[in-house]
This record gives structure tokens, sequence and C-alpha cells, in this order.
């Protein structure tokens, strides 16, 4: 089982277009999958349609309250389920202030699940809250999506300082394992500088025991295709809505990397 | 003298973009203008290359600390200001959670403020913490940056009940005047769909006394342009970098709008 933390706090970077279509790809392939999404805006639960109804239980109620995990998870295709965020999420950070070993509330709701699956995927808000600690003390691995412009490059260092922190304090096994390039616009230079210097310091760090020294990018580059942010209007993933799109192609790719990378493992 | 807060809880839809190269083209046609920089990321003082060295004052040390806003601007360009941001206001919602009227320290330090200046432009984090609310207690006016994209009009409606709390609780000269429509796709059936919908919207709200009910959308969209997501690898805005790019004509047209507003007004 890999539990995968999809964060990067700057935000718009394709986290949960990467979560709900690197999900479905997955589930596609025959692989059980669970969605947690812990984004107060709930964008991945949107995506997928689900959360519309008024008072549905969400991951709100998991965090701040007893309400068990197996009750707020709800399927939406074959192999695929999701545990919708709710917009009360954004007031957590004031509300657990408090709560004794508040960063590790998710782990420890995860004892009681009683299903198995052979991916969990955490989709992140663009910020290093409690939200997005209780995904990094839970998950086992973080990918790492990234546009190739100048500013989102810009915040990496903090990022990478934060999960180090989370490693030593919190959670051993966490490790930043791969990155993926979103939103590429082939052929510009920015890009490709862009990509050069991640690939140079990925390189670098290589074997030096940090959180990040094994990190490598997968070769699969998900172009920007209009088709991927038209899905999420019809509450669909990217296979449902447009299955012949650049878009499909290149999560699908991405996702048989990722088996490839199970396999190997 | 206009304040306006450039929010968005949605990552990425141009708000740095927008406060940045605003600011440049109003400071080019002659007026005094001041950026306020509330990001953590302190992507708005990476654009303009301030805020490098090591123990730089910002706008960390006037939210937590006796320090005044005169000691933490510098000019970057003629008629342009900015107080930086800096990574260490990620902690702000915590170290201000006890703090008496923490929403309403920076408008407190603006009593002391002794220039004065034709536009004052606050940059925001994606997220509505206590520091946008600092950006929102201040200000006059709010523009909202907006891709159009599916995602990006969901959380509209938790960004209006944000305000709308504001401006009856704290400040009730808070209108949010302007929409301005960002990393737009010339031609995409999904960009027309938003912009019908949101300009629906705003017509239907027209009159109706709320806090969003004069806002109107500028005639100016500006485009995607990739010259805008590569000035601030250099420090620059577009007009220091590419000053005959879509990108400066976008944002110079925007600023020739918001000039005319302020004329009429
Ligand atoms: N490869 C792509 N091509 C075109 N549009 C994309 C692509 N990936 C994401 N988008 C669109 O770009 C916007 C940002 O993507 P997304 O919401 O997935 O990013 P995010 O990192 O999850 O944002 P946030 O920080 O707000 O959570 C969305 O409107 C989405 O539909
Ligand atoms: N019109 C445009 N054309 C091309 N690229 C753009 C445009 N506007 C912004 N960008 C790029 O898109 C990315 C997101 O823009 P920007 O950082 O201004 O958004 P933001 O809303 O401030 O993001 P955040 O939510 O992280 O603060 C940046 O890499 C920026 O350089
Ligand atoms: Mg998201
Ligand atoms: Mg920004």
């Amino acid at each position: 089982m890999r539990s995968i933390a999809i964060i990067n706090q700057k935000g718009g970077v394709g986290k949960t277009t990467t979560a709900v279509n690197l999900a479905a790809a997955l589930a596609e392939a025959g692989n059980r999958v669970w969605i947690i999404d812990l984004d107060p805006q709930a964008h991945a639960s949107l995506h997928l349609g689900v959360g519309m109804e008024e008072d549905y239980l969400s991951m709100y109620d998991v965090l701040t309250d007893d309400v068990p995990l197996d009750q707020v998870r709800y399927q939406v295709d074959d192999n695929l389920w999701i545990s919708p965020a709710h917009i009360d999420l954004a007031a957590a950070e004031m509300e657990l202030a408090g709560a004794v070993g508040r960063e590790i509330i998710l782990r420890d709701k995860m004892q009681d699940v009683s299903e198995s699956y052979d991916y969990i995927i955490f989709d992140c808000p663009p910020s290093l809250s409690v939200l997005t600690l209780n995904a990094l003390t839970t998950a086992n691995e973080i990918f790492l999506p990234l546009q190739p412009h100048f500013l989102a490059l810009h915040g990496l260092s903090k990022l990478l300082k934060t999960i180090d922190l989370v490693a030593r304090r919190l959670n051993p096994n966490l490790k930043l394992t791969n990155v993926v390039y979103c939103l590429y616009d082939r052929g510009t230079r920015l890009a490709n500088e862009v990509i050069n210097d991640v690939e140079y310091f990925l390189t670098d760090q290589r074997n030096t025991g940090s959180v990040w020294s094994d990190a490598t990018s997968f070769d699969t580059r998900i172009r920007r295709n209009i088709r991927l942010a038209e899905a999420p209007s019809y509450g669909q993933s990217i296979f449902q809505y447009a299955n012949d799109s650049n878009g499909a192609q290149d999560y699908r790719s991405l996702a048989m990397e990722v088996m490839q990378q199970t396999q190997a493992a």
C-alpha cells in the first residue's frame, strides 16, 4: 500500500488535478484507490461531484469530532473512493490549535480503518497548515506537483524544511519520492530553465540521506490542456470527460510510471 | 488615495502578477504607488528583487513587533515603493491568535504613516487568514483576480461571505469594486462560459446594497503570456523586462482603466 501526499504550498500548480486524475487512472488499471481531500476549498470532492448535499459528513467531522474515517468514504467509480473535504476545514487551524497531538489526529484515526487499499492519495491546500501536517504525518511519501515557473520554484526551500521537520519529529517514514511537472508549456525557455534547475538540485542531493535525497522527477510531464480544466465542471475525471485528450494520455502515462515503481519496490 | 486589496483564496490565479504589474504601470503614469506584501511566500517582494538580504525588516516585524511601517518601505523605482513580506509571516496566524484586535493591527499602524500615496496595493496569500483579514480591514476596496476556470469560480461564495463579515464587523468602507480576468485563454469555451457566469452574477447583484453590488469587471483581460512568468526571475516588472509584450500591453491598459475610474470618482 502506497500512501501519497500531494503537496505544494504554491497555489494553482496542479495538486488537485493530479490527485484526482492520477487516482482515477490507477483505479482504472484495477488498483483500489482512496482519495482523502484535506483542502477546505474541497476541489477534489467537487471535481468528482461529491459533497453537494447540505449536511454530508466530511473530513471536517473526522478531524474535529468523533466520526471514524469509515463513515466518511464514498465510492465514486469502480475501485475509486473519496473522503470529501468541507469549507468548515478552513477553521480547523484555529479549532485544533489547542488539541493534543493536533498534527497526528488523522494518523490516529487511520488505525481504525477496516478496508485495505493499494493507494491512498491526499489532496492538500496551498499552505503548510495543520491540515497539510496531518497528511504528512499519515502518508509515507510525497509527490510534489511543480509548475515550471520561477515563482513556483522559489517556495521549495521552505517546503523542504517543513518536510524535514515532520520527518524528524513526527513521521520517520516520510520521503519526498517524486516531482511531477504540471501545466507544462512545451518548448518555452522558462520551463526548460526551471526544469534544469530542479533536475540539477535533485541529482546534487542524491544519496545525502535527506528526506528528499532519493527524489526523482517522472518522465511524464503533464502538458497544459484545456480539457483538464473543463472536466471538473462536469464532476468527472479526465477519462470520463475527454478520454482521447492529451490530459488523459498524460495522466495514464503517469499512472503507468507509478505502477512500475510499485512493482519494482 | 485608493487602497486596494488583491485577494482570492484560490491559488495561482494571478494575484501577485497583478499586484506588481498594475502597481508598476500606475507608477509609470506618475502616480505614487506603495505595494504591501502580506504573503509569506513573499512573491511580490521577490518579483521586484527585494528582501534578498539576510535580516531585512519586513511586514512580519510590523505585525508582530513595534516596528512602524515607515521603517519597512523600500523604493524600487520612480514612484514605486514596496513593504516586503517574509517567510516568518507563515507563523503569524498562530503568533497573533491571542493578540488583541489581531485583524486590525495593520490599520492601526497605518495611522502613523508620514507619507501620502495615490495607490496602496496589498498582495495577499491564497487563504482567508489573519494576514488577508489585515488587508481587508485596512483597504477601502477589493480587486478580485479571476482565472476563468471552473475550479476558480467555485470558491467565490465563501470569499463573498468573508468580505461581507469584514465589512459588517470591521470595515464599513470595504467594497468589492472590480474583477480582473487573468490567465485568459482567448477563444476557449470554458473561459467564455465562466465569464458569462460571472457577468450574469455581477449584473444580477447590481444595486442590492451588498458589499459587491457595485462590482464590475474591467474591459481589459490579462491574456496568458509567458513573458509575465519570466519577468519575476529577473526581479523586474513586465515593463522593465519585456516592454513590447502582450503582458505589458494588458497591464498598461488595466492601469488606464483604473486611472479613469479614479478621475471619474
Ligand atoms: N495540465 C493542465 N492544463 C490545463 N489546466 C490545468 C492543468 N492542470 C490544472 N489545470 C487547471 O489550472 C487550475 C489550477 O489547478 P489545480 O486547481 O489542480 O491546482 P492546485 O494546486 O490544486 O490549486 P490550489 O493551490 O488552489 O489547491 C485549475 O483551474 C485546473 O483546472
Ligand atoms: N497572464 C499570465 N500569463 C502567464 N503566466 C502568468 C500570468 N499571470 C501569472 N502567471 C504565472 O502563473 C503563476 C501564478 O501567478 P501568480 O503567482 O501571480 O498567482 P497568485 O494568485 O499570486 O498565486 P498564489 O496563490 O500562490 O499567491 C506564476 O508562475 C506567474 O508567473
Ligand atoms: Mg487544489
Ligand atoms: Mg501570489
